[in-house]
């Protein structure tokens, strides 16, 4: 199951 | 956080130091053929200020907070310097790009293609894909003086480093991770892209010590 967007990048 | 990244962010950081110094030493924004777009920076600004809203929400780790901290400052730093301090610089008739036309098309794709129709998440996205374009006005700067002072195209390549990068580490994260996210994906792609052109001049002339100039 793909890992949901988690917006830890900048 | 993988090496890619890591170096990514770094010449992210680097390009805004780039520009800061060349700001600073040339005691302006518009020297002969070095002019830099007060739209670019005006939308970076509202990039970082539209994305990192859950700058207090959202703690990942004093690393991610002290660079948003620090894209923030800065970027509204730079925009200051350039409306007040050399605003009689920094001539607005060769910054004519329609940045009106990319804010609008930003916020009407990011009504409509999202994750999830809240305000935080549509303000998100639409700074992913202002993101993706808000070089525009300096490239179509670029193009109409056709020419660039060195220091300027070492700032271009900075920033092109650190989105082809991010490519780099988007790949490395799906197979390290299965980490996926498409809207960042493809505005990213998209971004990159644009510096094509760029590329290929830096690395044809400006590397080998000639003027940068367009064909």
């Amino acid at each position: 199951e793909p890992v949901k967007h988690k917006k830890d990048e900048l | 956080m993988n090496l890619f990244r890591l170096v990514a962010d770094l010449m992210h950081l680097v390009s805004i130091f780039i520009l800061l110094l060349k700001m600073q030493k040339t005691r302006s924004v518009a020297g002969r053929c070095s002019r830099i777009s007060f739209k670019t920076q005006a939308l970076y600004a509202t990039v970082f200020l539209t994305r990192y809203t859950d700058l207090f929400a959202n703690f990942q780790s004093l690393y991610n907070t002290t660079m948003k901290v620090f894209f923030i400052a800065s970027s509204l730093y730079i925009v200051f310097l350039m409306k007040f301090k050399f605003k009689a610089t920094n001539d607005p008739r060769l910054d004519t790009f329609k940045a009106q036309y990319v804010v609008g098309g930003a916020a009407a794709l990011a009504l409509i293609v999202n994750y999830a129709f809240t305000v935080q998440e549509v303000l998100w996205t639409f700074s992913i894909y202002l993101e993706a374009v808000a070089i525009l006005p300096q490239l179509f700067m670029l193009t109409k003086t056709g020419e660039a002072e060195v220091i300027t195209t070492h700032y271009l390549f900075a920033l092109g480093t650190y989105r082809g990068l991010y490519l780099v580490n988007w790949i490395y994260r799906y197979w390290t991770e299965y980490y996926v996210d498409w809207i960042v994906w493809i505005a990213g792609a998209v971004q990159t892209g644009l510096y094509c052109d760029f590329f290929y001049i830096y690395f044809t002339k400006v590397l080998k010590g000639a003027k940068f100039e367009l064909p």
